[in-house]
């Protein structure tokens, strides 16, 4: 889902 | 990836090979922050949740790998190895951590991107990663001398968000639609949490003098 591509930084 | 957050992952990464070192070369742990440490702990494996859902890319997967084992294995150094265990300074790391967990996660139940378990776990590890650094920073303050590769390690740490501010504006310039708020607002808390040891730490570096930090 679009939210969790979101999180692509650590 | 731009080179800002390269730099900011380079210096976060930098940070834990500085303290790893430390624990390994000097077989102690003393001004290190066991409760920090355990938070990161937490911190990654709340947030890395995701390694069993969504690949990103290798480097991501690695780096996360990377970050969960590391900190584990500071923790399993601190409590459990004979003889760096017994350089902990237990007096003096006596922040109230619980209370910054429970915080976070009632922050993250309020303020999420959606309300999922991934989701809220995800908003409540960037809320307790901005706040994570609070008991090594008292810990220091109370020991008053800081050592080399300690101050270095807390150096890099503040110097891996600073970049990742760098990241965001960044991206927010040269991508559309580009907007992180709470990892961003978190970010600009945890980053301001070092501007008082950044402030004593250039002034030791710039009169090449032992950092001290004023009670």
């Amino acid at each position: 889902s679009d939210v969790v591509a979101e999180h692509d930084e650590l | 990836m731009n080179v800002f957050r390269l730099a900011g992952d380079m210096t976060h990464l930098l940070s834990i090979l500085l303290l790893l070192l430390k624990i390994y070369a000097t077989k102690s742990c003393s001004g290190v922050s066991r409760k920090t440490q355990e938070l990161y702990a937490i911190v990654f494996i709340f947030r890395y949740l995701d390694l069993f859902t969504d690949f990103i890319s290798v480097y991501n997967t690695f780096m996360k790998v990377v970050f969960i084992a590391s900190s584990l294995a500071i923790v399993w150094c601190m409590r459990f190895h004979p003889v760096v265990r017994r350089s902990y300074d237990r007096e003096l790391d006596t922040f109230r951590y619980f209370f910054l967990v429970g915080a976070s996660f009632a922050l993250a139940l309020i303020w999420h991107e959606k309300f999922s378990v991934q989701e809220v776990f995800w908003a409540f590890s960037i809320y307790l990663e901005a706040v994570a650094i609070l008991p090594q920073l008292v810990l220091l303050q109370r020991s008053g001398n800081v050592d080399n590769l300690t101050g270095q390690y807390v150096f890099f740490l503040g110097a891996y968000r600073a970049f990742y501010i760098l990241n965001w504006i960044y991206r927010y310039l040269t991508e559309p639609r580009f907007t992180r708020w709470i990892a961003g607002t978190s970010g600009v808390v945890q980053t301001a949490l070092y501007a008082d040891f950044f402030y004593y730490y250039f002034i030791s570096w710039k009169n090449n003098s032992k950092l001290k930090l004023p009670a």
